[in-house]
């Protein structure tokens, strides 16, 4: 089937966000997407952290602000340590 | 600040650096003062020296690269990742590599070569990224001018948390970034802008959006580079959709987030005599259309309309506000007008003539 524009944007985001969250908040690359693992979504943790670290709202949601800040230029230093 | 992990730091102080090649965006003279006024930047707080070398090894090894290059992060094209560097060692220790698909400049546009090489180079010395939104070290970019650059407190504690304190017979101190609820804060001045209150403050802006919770602190030259920081007086004509910024003897006007152009001008120009030599605070009363502004203790009337100063006046702010105060700073909001003198402001009917509340400087920010 056609995907909806929004479901393509949704996608996108979410794969911007998993980016910019392993590039400066270490999230691990989840090599086995189709195993649901029983803890706290990773992502939502990583997310969380990052939200922290910027003075946001601790949503583990990617709000509008945390989107917003994710799109800024920045350096290419991790936040967190590796 | 943050120390990266396992404090790695240069067991000398005398160091060097070299730039192995340079970006054709800017004038390579251009690039070199940028470089070495970034190293200053760090060589002014500490007991660090930084010598440029030619054709041999540096310990701060400075490059511009694309893409992949070989050193496990590749860069990503325009904006996104900018720079990055590693921490002080052998080898790639220390080295600043620059993403050389971006806009570099040696001012407001693009990105700014000394704000992203300085930031660099606080990794390079053993800084991780600080969560203080004004420090150097943030990981976001935001520019500041060159000229007015001076190094935040934050990054002077962590830098000198690593190497020491500077030779210099006085130590140097930078700015503290505002806390939204530090109960000493108080203003340079304040204006409303299309339904958000902005607060100004030495090089910061804190904006209160009506329906966010938090409250947002920018660098005032995020939204307009060419603005001076330490604005001094503010209103908005929401009638025209314009707001004023004073500094010293000179006015900018914007509209929204945009400079008028031609400004700034000269605040004579609004019928202020030559022996006045800066503005203090100001508000626009929308209901009568008439501004007054503060100076020392004395208050003017301006009408919008006819474009001039209305006549008898200056006069004392006593007689008319009821409080012998200086005014910092000064809006109207919901009918009543807010003066703020240091750390307290006095809510001022102007129906009644009178105060009627006296209230923190901060009760505005949801602490």
């Amino acid at each position: 089937f056609p995907v909806a524009p929004e479901a393509e944007d949704e996608r996108k985001t979410l794969q911007f966000v998993e980016s910019y969250l392993q590039n400066f908040y270490s999230l691990q690359r989840d090599h086995q997407p189709h195993l649901r693992n029983k803890g706290e979504n990773p992502l939502a943790t990583k997310l969380k952290e990052m939200q922290a670290f910027f003075g946001l709202q601790v949503t583990g949601k990617p709000d509008p602000e945390t989107l917003e800040m994710m799109k800024k230029p920045r350096c290419g230093i991790p936040d967190v340590e590796q | 600040y943050v120390i990266t992990t396992g404090n790695p730091k240069w067991k000398k102080n005398n160091l060097t650096y070299r730039i192995l090649n340079y970006t054709p965006k800017m004038r390579r003279a251009d690039v070199d003062a940028a470089i070495r006024k970034a190293f200053s930047v760090w060589s002014n707080v500490t007991p660090l020296t930084f010598q440029k070398v030619e054709d041999k090894e540096a310990d701060i090894m400075l490059s511009f690269a694309y893409r992949d290059h070989y050193d496990n992060s590749p860069f990503d094209g325009p904006n996104g990742q900018l720079a990055h560097a590693f921490q002080p060692g052998e080898g790639i220790g220390g080295d600043v590599h620059f993403d050389e698909e971006e806009a570099w400049t040696k001012d407001g546009r693009g990105y700014n070569l000394f704000i992203v090489t300085a930031h660099e180079l606080g990794h390079s010395l053993g800084l991780s990224h600080s969560n203080d939104p004004g420090a150097l070290m943030y990981p976001t970019y935001s520019y500041t001018d060159p000229k007015e650059f001076l190094l935040p407190q934050d990054d002077i504690d962590g830098i000198q948390a690593i190497y020491g304190r500077s030779n210099a017979a006085v130590q140097p101190t930078g700015p503290i970034t505002p806390q939204a609820c530090d109960p000493n804060l108080t203003f340079d001045a304040i204006t409303t802008l299309r339904g958000e209150i902005i607060f100004f403050k030495g090089r910061y802006m804190l904006r209160r959006h009506p329906e966010r919770i938090e409250t947002e602190i920018n660098f005032i030259s995020l939204f307009w580079p060419t603005l001076p920081s330490g604005i001094q007086a503010a209103y908005e004509n929401v009638e025209r959709d314009e707001v004023l910024l004073f500094k010293e003897d000179k006015y900018w006007v914007l509209n929204g987030y945009n400079i008028v152009p031609g400004y700034p001008k000269q605040i004579y120009h609004l019928g202020f005599p030559k022996t006045v030599k800066r503005v203090n605070a100001a508000y626009n009363d929308e209901t009568t259309g008439k501004t007054y502004f503060f100076t020392a203790d004395r208050y003017w009337r301006y009408d919008e309309k006819k474009k001039s100063m209305d006549h008898g006046y200056p006069r004392k702010i006593v007689s008319h506000f009821g409080k012998k105060i200086r005014v910092d700073a000064a809006f109207q909001e919901n009918g009543y007008v807010y003066l703020f003198h240091g750390k307290t402001q006095f809510q001022f009917d102007p129906h009644a003539k009178q105060i009627v509340r006296e209230m923190e400087s901060i009760s505005w920010f949801r602490c």
